[in-house]
């Protein structure tokens, strides 16, 4: 029952004027592509960084791209590093008994 | 022979074409191969067209619009076979071709399927080159005439979402659009795309809902259920703007407003990991799946002409 995130992204977002910040909201605003705002879109000085499930991923780049709102792939695969995370954990764990 | 086939794999070109030449001499009775015009780079445009009659209206689906979307060129050839070899057999299949004629495009970015096969799988656009542009190709699912040049499609021709520099602009697109004018009697519109498993009808260059929202919304779900009942595939339906977002100059938005009622696009597996490079393995209970969806939009056109 643990929850994955198998092939999600975190993309790192640059707006570069309030135009596209209220592009980012309005993305922020679509419910059903569940996406995870790790940073809220407020201020185009502060990058955006949210979490895109893997269905997303297609429609949220070419929203980007479309909007020519810069990006990019900050974690390229969210799974990965939990999985990586998760080893560390275990083998710090042995190193310490 | 075209039942030796193997539509568990992933094809090039050429031997896509090759399997449309084998279901057209194995089925010739029924199945003859129309070619509607050339792409951008030559490569022709090949519609099967299933007939049993003169003089029926027809049914439209098309594939492969995005050509990286591989699992949809398979899953039209395999519907093709299954159309093709059901007849006279499958009491749905036989009472749909004695109704109805259905055109089937397989590959409608043929450029940018053979490019995904030798130079970048991920290619989604066509390959038209126009002066004065350091980037090639056009979103042939932006290049509609509606909304044309709206929301949720680039003025870029670098973006992978580039509208293109007029509408039909790209003559993969209008000659699947003169297709279409030329066939006044065209009943439904179905467009395959992947990935997502989403289930989708007008409109996407507006949010507003079309004056057949109920009845295209009914059909969707009964639809989607339909096609869960094989594995379990879950489908989320609604307009585009509703399950996406506002999109303009899409393929289906145009036949809706150009008055074919049922206009709608499938995007197929999945949600999980693959996206475009879906393994091969998944092709046969896609397409398998997908039959039951169209099944049911094909029913639901078939009993409401």
């Amino acid at each position: 029952g643990e929850k994955t995130f198998i092939g999600e992204q975190v993309l790192r977002i640059k707006a570069s004027n309030g135009d596209q910040i209220v592009q980012l909201q309005d993305l922020q605003s679509l419910a059903h592509l569940q996406l995870d705002f790790w940073t809220n879109p407020s201020n185009p000085e502060i990058p955006v960084d949210v979490r895109v499930p893997f269905e997303s991923l297609q429609s949220v780049k070419i929203y980007l791209e479309s909007n020519k709102i810069d990006y990019s792939i900050m974690i390229e695969d969210l799974q990965e590093v939990i999985n990586a995370e998760k080893q560390e954990m275990i083998s710090s764990e042995r190193k310490e008994r | 022979n075209s039942g030796a086939f193997n539509y568990g794999a992933y094809h090039t070109l050429d031997n896509l074409y090759r399997a449309i030449d084998a279901i057209m001499l194995d089925y010739k009775s029924i199945v003859s191969k129309q070619l509607i015009g050339h792409s951008y780079e030559g490569r022709p445009l090949y519609v099967i067209k299933f007939s049993t009659g003169a003089n029926r209206p027809g049914i439209w689906i098309d594939a492969g619009i995005h050509s990286r979307e591989w699992v949809t060129q398979a899953t039209a050839l395999w519907t093709a076979h299954k159309l093709a070899a059901e007849y006279g057999k499958d009491a749905f299949v036989t009472s749909l071709l004695n109704n109805y004629d259905v055109f089937l495009l397989p590959v409608t970015n043929p450029d940018g399927y053979a490019f995904t096969h030798t130079t970048n799988r991920m290619w989604r656009k066509t390959r038209s080159i126009r002066s004065g542009s350091r980037c090639v190709g056009v979103d042939p699912n932006r290049n509609w005439n509606a909304g044309f040049g709206g929301p949720g499609a680039s003025s870029d021709p670098c973006s992978d979402s580039y509208f293109g520099p007029k509408a039909e602009s790209e003559v993969e697109v209008k000659a699947v659009a003169d297709f279409i004018r030329g066939h006044s009697n065209i009943k439904g519109f179905i467009s395959i795309h992947s990935y997502s498993q989403l289930l989708m009808f007008p409109y996407g260059y507006k949010c507003t809902k079309p004056a057949d929202f109920e009845e295209l919304n009914d059909v969707g779900n009964a639809a989607a259920m339909a096609l869960r009942s094989l594995y379990g595939t879950q489908y989320k339906v609604g307009t585009i703007c509703s399950t996406i977002y506002q999109a303009s100059g899409g393929s289906i938005d145009w036949t809706y407003d150009v008055g074919i009622k049922y206009s709608f696009a499938f995007e197929l597996r999945d949600t999980g990991r693959y996206g475009f490079l879906l393994p091969a393995n998944q092709i046969l209970p896609t397409a398998q799946e997908t039959w039951l969806g169209l099944k049911k939009i094909l029913e639901h056109i078939r009993d409401n002409p």
